[in-house]
């Protein structure tokens, strides 16, 4: 089995938001609830259905295209249904197939929903093809029950069902795994000093700027103000290395010596910091290149490239840079990507823009401060960040403005 | 070479479910080898005689019904 993440709790909802009409109503939905039972019947895991309101997990029919999945089906045959991972929670089922139950004719969707509830619950596909987690549709089986892979994969994520644990209302407390954050901060850095430890494409589109102890939010009209680093993210450090949002995962992952910390929005995810083991430490940079759903690890002259949701065989990294990143300088302090696939590399006071094709486009290297920070030359005294701490001088002025950032420290 | 229309379905199809990684240096094309190690594990995962080539019964197994989302099968995972 592959596990490809979990859910912080274990008493789950679910809604069903739609049923497929090629079966009766209450056979449909029978075999939706048969499908949760396979799963508590073997991990310590409750479902409980909603009729309204948002539900951990989201199960619906859509046809070749739909307006809320990116990822359009083939009609009948082929492709049956997908899942998203924890904590997504989505489950889509293609509803040109023709569902069934109790018959070998057409798709059994009590069989195709405990599959994609597997992965929706954090598993992969197993390589037993007699596995319900097997990538393919092996049939109608009367007398269907779970492989002992797919057994041994739920209780990896979950543990057992033990008696004493079935009945237990309270969600698991998050333990804290590390140690807290020193209380005296580095002093408030200057944006317009131009030189960055990360920068982040983060959730909902939101820009990141790292520096020290200090992280703020950038936009095309001004900055947002300066927070630490823990303010935000508990338990995380300053002077991070580099930081990187996966929106394939919704996983942010921060960097820092041999060290990695991965949080879903705010909230880190349990048993992180862990140790980086399969790329060097101290790393450069990160980023997260749409174009092939890919993270992008950058240390030296070199860069690993990582799948979050398949083994990656490192033994093939790091590669040179320059052999993919046509005219970015060695040693970047911080990448970040934009949907449309093109790449920012900042390095100093600069910063490189790269095309699609990974080529530096003409006009660049570009200052930080001036394009980015929204920081203007000046000749007379300068103008502190925020706060009252002075910023290094540095003969420029920052525009800020009201944070970005307030809706989502509320 | 130029595929033909069930090697390039087939070449899809690994591409769609992680066997084959589109090369990011250098030119569109897959070599031979790459395409030939992307059948084979997939044909190992799938249990069938690994040979390399897009056989008959690998043909079949890749119209099989199936889940959208990608493989985990390397060489190194079936290792």
């Amino acid at each position: 089995y592959l596990l490809l993440g979990r859910w912080r709790k274990k008493h789950l909802t679910f809604r069903i938001l739609n049923l497929p009409s090629t079966l009766p109503t209450h056979t449909a939905r029978a075999a939706v609830h048969q499908a949760f039972q396979y799963w508590s019947n073997v991990a310590p895991l409750t479902f409980r259905e909603v009729q309204a309101g948002r539900a951990d997990i989201r199960l619906s029919f859509h046809g070749r295209k739909s307006l809320y999945c990116s990822k359009n089906f083939d009609g009948p045959g082929r492709v049956l249904a997908h899942a998203d991972i924890p904590e997504l929670g989505s489950v889509h089922f293609d509803e040109d197939e023709l569902w069934t139950e109790g018959t070998y004719r057409g798709v059994n969707l009590r069989i195709i929903a405990a599959h994609e509830l597997g992965h929706a619950l954090g598993l992969g596909h197993s390589r037993y093809t007699q596995a319900l987690m097997a990538p393919v549709y092996a049939g109608y089986r009367p007398y269907f029950k779970l492989h002992p892979d797919d057994v041994a994969g739920i209780q990896a994520l979950y543990g057992k069902k033990s008696p004493e644990i079935e009945g237990e209302e309270e969600e698991e407390a998050e333990l804290p795994t590390v140690p807290p954050v020193p209380t005296q901060p580095s002093p408030m850095p200057d944006p317009c000093s131009g030189d960055l430890d990360a920068m982040m494409l983060g959730p909902h589109g939101k820009t990141y700027a790292f520096k020290g102890d200090y992280v703020w939010t950038v936009t095309e009209s001004g900055l947002g103000p300066l927070f630490r680093v823990s303010a935000l993210w508990e338990g995380l450090p300053g002077n991070l290395d580099a930081a990187v949002y996966s929106p394939r995962t919704q996983q942010i992952y921060f960097f820092k010596g041999d060290k990695v910390w991965c949080y879903m929005n705010f909230r880190m995810n349990r048993g992180y910091p862990k140790k980086l083991n399969r790329v060097g430490p101290s790393l450069d940079a990160a980023l997260y290149w749409p174009l092939n759903q890919k993270v992008f690890l950058f240390k030296g002259s070199g860069y690993w490239q990582w799948d979050e949701l398949a083994p990656t065989d490192f033994s093939r990294y790091p590669k040179p840079i320059k052999g993919l990143f046509t005219g970015v300088p060695d040693q970047p302090s911080a990448a970040m990507s934009w949907r449309d696939g093109r790449v920012d590399f900042f390095k100093g006071k600069h910063y490189w823009r790269l095309n699609r094709q990974l080529q530096v486009e003409k006009g660049y290297p570009r200052d930080i401060a001036q394009n980015w920070m929204h920081c203007r030359s000046q000749t007379s005294d300068h103008t502190p960040a925020s706060g009252d701490t002075p910023a290094s001088a540095t003969g420029t002025t920052v525009d800020t403005i009201s944070s970005p950032m307030d809706t989502t420290l509320n | 070479p130029a595929l033909g229309p069930a090697e390039k379905e087939a070449v899809d199809y690994l591409l769609q479910y992680g066997y084959l990684e589109k090369p990011l240096e250098g030119s569109d094309f897959f070599r031979p080898e790459d395409i030939m190690e992307a059948l084979s594990t997939f044909q190992e995962a799938s249990e069938l005689p690994v040979s390399g080539q897009l056989d008959g019964a690998t043909r079949v197994r890749m119209r099989q019904p199936r889940c959208g989302l990608e493989d985990p099968f390397n060489q190194k995972t079936l290792k």
